[in-house]
């Protein structure tokens, strides 16, 4: 597929789906990943950052995807 | 959200340089 883990790829898709010129916070995304440990979404935000799948955008809490734009 | 001129500049920024590793990547696996 895209290379990504399912965790990866949970995120990506929930970054996807917000709308707002922001882009969606980080204790939004944590909020929707109920469980999930705050180092793993991290770890997952920084990777897909890394890879250009993400951006940050009014701070390093928010983020929005370069895909479909 | 009403962001300032200077937010949407700087999430623009951000965009590009997103897009510019994105298309690093894809180079790469190619």
């Amino acid at each position: 597929t895209n290379g990504l883990t399912p965790h990866q790829s949970q995120i990506l898709n929930l970054i996807k789906s917000c709308r707002g010129s922001e882009g969606m916070a980080f204790d939004d995304l944590k909020a929707r990943l109920h469980g999930m440990n705050v180092n793993t979404i991290k770890q997952a935000l920084e990777f897909l950052s890394n890879e250009g799948h993400i951006y940050s955008t009014v701070d390093e809490d928010h983020f929005k995807s370069t895909d479909g734009d | 959200v009403c962001l300032t001129e200077e937010q949407k500049r700087k999430i623009e920024e951000n965009r590009q340089r997103a897009l510019a590793r994105r298309a690093e990547r894809l180079a790469a696996q190619r």
